[in-house]
């Protein structure tokens, strides 16, 4: 099973049209491996982006120094999925 | 009466066993019907609830995007609410008096086992393309709509790769086989998630749909009702103008092909979890879901064209 240990979700706020072009710029960049969970639209709204451990120190330099805010939405999303998959088994034995 | 727990995540299996369940708890009301294998060769199983006849009729699917678990899961529980309200509740009972409801639980079979099994995060088909070493469809930006416009990708490696062809994917060319061949649906829902928005056709264009004004009122009163429960605050509007244009998608091949109750919901994520949402919170999310899912059903039931 593929891990996420370490992987953040970010959630960044565009403050202007400038902002929005370099967050379209960083979509475009195949090699972050960044996944889009909530789809960048316009400035003022909130976008959502699951980042790999390995790509996050180059993805959090990018927004800071284009002034971008953002903040941890998720710390990491492998504690989550241990979680989910706790509960899961849990709720099975309930079953039995 | 199986004992099964509508409050967590569950596999296919365990999934396709609780469809039988139901259709042997309300035989009466229930069944099961095969539209369709995968690419991978699961079977693509709907619950038919019917008293009787060839009704017009309602359609709702859910996780045609495989990580949205709790799209399947509410789907269960609503499949469950369906049945059991029947006879009991004077809304749901006219309704399937009238009507016939169709309802797809897992749209995307192989998808939905691969997020359990490899990666939690997948949300395509599992088709291989020739000359691609990347694996899957988007199916939501497969269907005959706009087909390959803006907002999807011809990348095969990207998440919305729209696919080589319209209806190329054996999950969506099923359910369109199956609209067509019964010919009287009357609405499709799909179920999606986690942004908390209602919406209506279209997607592939940014231009209003010549329902604008029925479905925005439709959807206004639905997403208040999913509101009143818990307070959930859903966002209204044309698919383009509240996400982004995005072409290929369900709703918009539904509603040119003549369904004009197309709508498709982005359930609950109040707590910034996600596609991870904690179990704790699939009951809420269904029950308040169903609160909007009614009012949509009894205006299509009020409403025949």
């Amino acid at each position: 099973q593929k891990t996420f240990i370490g992987d953040q979700v970010l959630e960044i706020t565009p403050r202007n049209e400038e902002q929005v072009k370099n967050l379209r710029q960083l979509e475009t960049e195949a090699h972050l491996q960044l996944d889009f969970w909530r789809p960048l639209r316009t400035a003022g709204e909130k976008v959502h982006v699951r980042i790999p451990f390995s790509r996050l120190q180059a993805v959090k330099i990018f927004l800071e120094s284009h002034d971008i805010p953002y903040s941890i939405m998720i710390e990491d999303v492998q504690v989550l999925l241990d979680k989910e998959n706790e509960e899961m088994l849990f709720h099975r034995r309930k079953e039995r | 009466s199986s004992g099964f727990d509508f409050g967590t995540y569950h596999t296919l299996e365990e999934i396709f066993q609780e469809m039988d369940n139901l259709a042997e708890q309300y035989p009466d009301l229930v069944s099961k019907l095969q539209i369709g294998y995968s690419f991978e060769k699961r079977p693509i199983n709907v619950l038919k609830f019917s008293t009787g006849g060839n009704k017009p009729a309602i359609w709702l699917d859910a996780g045609i995007h495989a990580r949205e678990w709790v799209s399947h899961a509410t789907a269960l529980w609503t499949a469950n609410q369906i049945a059991s309200d029947y006879g009991k509740d004077p809304s749901i009972t006219a309704l399937l008096d009238t009507m016939d409801i169709f309802l797809l639980p897992v749209t995307n079979p192989d998808g939905y086992v691969f997020s359990h099994t490899e990666n939690r995060m997948w949300r395509k088909t599992r088709s291989t393309i020739s000359g691609s070493l990347c694996v899957g469809v988007d199916p939501n930006r497969n269907w005959d709509a706009g087909f390959g416009g803006p907002g999807s990708s011809d990348n095969p490696c990207s998440d919305s790769y729209h696919g080589p062809s319209a209806n190329s994917e054996v999950e969506v060319k099923s359910i369109v086989d199956f609209v067509k061949s019964h010919g009287e649906i009357k609405a499709f829902i799909t179920l999606h998630s986690y942004s908390q928005l209602l919406m209506y056709p279209y997607g592939y264009k940014c231009t209003v749909s010549k329902d604008f004004n029925e479905l925005n009122e439709v959807a206004q009163i639905a997403a208040e009702a999913v509101t009143s429960l818990y307070g959930t605050t859903y966002e209204v509007g044309p698919i383009c103008s509240i996400i982004y244009q995005a072409s290929g998608g369900s709703i918009d091949w539904t509603y040119d092909y003549g369904i004009k109750y197309s709508f498709a919901f982005e359930l609950r994520d109040t707590g910034h979890y996600g596609f991870l949402l904690p179990v704790n919170q699939i009951l809420p999310t269904a029950e308040e879901t169903w609160q909007g899912l009614k009012k949509i059903m009894e205006h299509v039931r009020d409403n025949p064209y």
